[in-house]
């Protein structure tokens, strides 16, 4: 879950 | 980045632009929800305000600042330059009903609950619904334009692009983000009904109207 917080995505 | 999220960012941009010019040329936004732009240009300002504390890549900045300032340009052409051709009477989509249960939302399932992370989550939310004004003017008027239903197809496909781009994500990389693949999910549904329309009618030279 913590690894969504880096947003690469648009 | 893989060929599913470049097609589904190349998707989205065309979905942006094909409304955009539409409304440009024709000097008309008849049968757009201005309620759908403000949604979407709302969604864009509270994602990308990591323009302002984080760098990722030239493409990722570039994108972005075309999304906003498309999304902008388009709500100013509908609200502004082009008001007189606004179909406010058919855009009654009560907004409020999206963005007070998104907002509460947002706050109560997030990835952190930092300022920022919940405006991103706000944003993944409201995107995944901001589309409903304009469906819902769609079956109101019972009818679309050919070119707004080009515009619709190539959003939704953007979306469904995404999804793949998040199964192959997991696969390869390890990575996946629960909130954004719900939301995605649900927007995905959304647009269902829109694309089996669309191909049964558009596709196949014919305009899309609903029966009465």
């Amino acid at each position: 879950w913590q690894r969504g917080i880096h947003h690469d995505e648009l | 980045m893989n060929i599913f999220r470049l097609t589904g960012d190349l998707s989205h941009l065309a979905a942006i632009i094909i409304l955009l010019l539409k409304i440009w040329k024709s000097r008309s936004c008849a049968g757009i929800s201005g309620k759908s732009q403000v949604l979407f240009a709302l969604v864009f300002t509270t994602r990308y305000l990591d323009l302002l504390t984080s760098f990722i890549s030239l493409y990722n900045t570039t994108m972005k600042v075309i999304y906003i300032g498309c999304s902008y340009a388009t709500v100013y052409l509908i609200y502004m330059k082009l008001k007189a051709t606004y179909d406010g009477n058919h855009d009654t989509f009560r907004v409020e009903f999206l963005i007070v249960p998104v907002g509460g939302l947002a706050f109560l399932v997030n990835h952190d609950f930092s300022p920022l992370e919940i405006l991103w989550t706000f944003s993944i939310y409201l995107e995944s619904v901001a589309i409903l004004p304009q469906l819902f003017m769609i079956s109101k008027t019972g009818e679309a334009e050919t070119i707004t239903t080009h515009y619709l197809f190539f959003l939704g496909l953007y979306r469904a692009l995404y999804l793949i781009n998040w199964i192959w994500r997991f696969y390869f990389e390890g990575f996946f983000d629960m909130i954004a693949i719900v939301a995605g999910v649900v927007q995905t549904i959304l647009y269902c009904d829109f694309f089996y329309l669309y191909v049964t009618k558009v596709l196949k030279g014919k305009k899309l109207s609903l029966p009465a």
